[in-house]
């Protein structure tokens, strides 16, 4: 369906589309979409009946070439956005809702660079998000650091959580470190840290919980709030060695990835997300064949 | 015969940090996924002779790797073809398998050889079909499921097949 930009529809409220629904659901998670814009707002797990506002979608970090700060540019080593507030790919999504007994799926389409499909199957207990992102454009001379981030109201008290190659998982506090007195220079730069397979907020009785499939950098830079990067296109090098900026030749690499999202209890989150992550790491390897082979053993 | 060394050592190179982070001068990179590409070849071989003797029939076995796009060749045009699952974890899991497939009706059958319920959906921003089913796989196990295009019926069909007219 094709949905007004929101400033159109904000300056004549009197014609508001019907604000019919537009949710997916299973027997264990439900999701609805604002049906003025086609983003994700809400997630609800059926199962322990909690309700969370989750606003998702993609913003873009403008990625520094060095100010009267540093000099420092962002680049393959350094990641440093010339500005603490990302920018918004898009306000709103042009939006497909596919639903059959095996899948329900609501298709977004942000920008010609970026899209999304998020996906529900039976028996599936968390929401899969799977992104395409790129080639992204740099036609205005400003490199790009793609994030998908995720608002909630969770009170975090400046506290997420990350994990250590799957296994351990490490508590972190926005501009502060544990072992020295920090002085932060960087308020977005200096508050990312690497995400193997997840990262998580909580208020200690709700918890959302982020599974990659592939290791990205990933932060709660304000309370009840989750973002991770998800790809990066930059034009200068950030002389640190490397020589050459991040910058693929061509028209530039698109990126296909998912991120699982788990909505539970504080307490039991750790099997949910456990369980999944290796099933999101030991994923199943499809081989096919025509058939009608010939018996392997003579007899 | 199929070999994982240079698969092994194509990994055993990547250690390094610049492959990890993304550090590497951008040709280092593809000089990466050359070698990344070229261990997977004969790793190929390597899996479809250990499936061949466990299925116990021989198959010029296919590894669709763009799958995250909905290419597979294979799957496309043929009008039967098998799907083998194998599961690396220790536990029996449900899969649903996703497969580009062109635009008809397929029946989709299970090891025993029972109809399993089947979807065929349009693929995001593409007007692709993929098939759907839920795949049951043991722990550390494969399954063998068989796809057959069901003669006749396209989706065209199935899709603007003219409603009866409610009775006025």
């Amino acid at each position: 369906s094709r949905i007004k930009p929101l400033s159109r529809i904000k300056s004549s409220p009197r014609i508001r589309p019907p604000s019919h629904i537009l949710t997916i659901q299973n027997e264990h998670i439900w999701a609805r979409f604002d049906s003025d814009t086609g983003l994700l707002v809400e997630i609800k797990n059926l199962d322990q009946d909690l309700l969370l506002p989750v606003r998702q979608a993609f913003y873009w970090y403008n990625a520094s070439i060095g100010n009267s700060l540093s000099t420092q540019a962002s680049g393959a080593y350094i990641f440093r956005p010339n500005q603490q507030e990302p920018l918004l790919v898009s306000h709103w999504a042009q939006t497909r809702l596919v639903k059959t007994a095996l899948v329900q799926e609501v298709h977004q389409n942000f920008s010609a660079w970026c899209s999304q499909v998020v996906r529900l199957y039976p028996g599936q207990r968390h929401l899969e998000l799977e992104w395409t992102v790129g080639p992204i454009p740099v036609g205005d001379n400003w490199g790009k650091e793609v994030i998908s981030r995720f608002d909630t109201p969770l009170e975090t008290k400046g506290l997420f959580f990350t994990d250590s190659n799957g296994r351990e998982i490490l508590e972190r506090r926005r501009n502060y470190r544990p072992t020295w007195e920090l002085n932060q220079t960087e308020p977005v730069a200096g508050n990312y840290y690497p995400v193997n397979s997840r990262i998580y907020i909580t208020d200690g009785n709700v918890q959302l919980t982020v599974l990659t499939d592939r290791s990205q950098g990933g932060s709660s830079l304000r309370d009840g709030s989750v973002e991770l990067m998800v790809h990066r296109r930059l034009l200068r090098d950030d002389e640190r060695g490397v020589g050459e900026p991040l910058l693929e030749e061509g028209l530039g690499l698109w990126v296909r990835g998912r991120h699982l999202v788990l909505l539970d209890k504080a307490r039991t989150a750790a099997v949910g997300h456990r369980l999944q992550a290796e099933k999101e790491l030991l994923a199943p390897q499809v081989v096919l064949a025509l058939g009608g082979g010939i018996p392997y053993h003579p007899k | 015969s199929g070999d994982s060394v240079p698969l092994n050592e194509a990994m055993a190179v990547l250690q390094h940090h610049d492959a990890v982070s993304g550090t590497s001068k951008q040709h280092v990179a593809n000089d990466y996924a050359r070698q990344l590409a070229a261990g997977w070849g004969p790793c190929e071989i390597l899996l479809s002779n250990a499936l061949a003797r466990f299925s116990g029939s021989k198959e010029e076995f296919v590894f669709c790797r763009s799958l995250n796009i909905s290419l597979c060749p294979l799957s496309q045009t043929a009008k039967s073809f098998q799907v083998t699952i194998y599961n690396p974890l220790g536990r029996k899991v449900d899969w649903m398998v996703r497969l580009p497939v062109s635009k008809h009706i397929f029946l989709v059958k299970d090891p025993s050889g029972t109809v399993v319920p089947s979807d065929v959906v349009v693929a995001p921003s593409s007007d692709r079909q993929e098939l759907l089913f839920s795949a049951s796989v043991p722990a550390l196990g494969f399954s063998v499921y068989s796809v057959t295009q069901v003669p006749g019926q396209s989706l065209q069909a199935l899709i603007y097949q003219p409603r009866a007219q409610k009775s006025s």
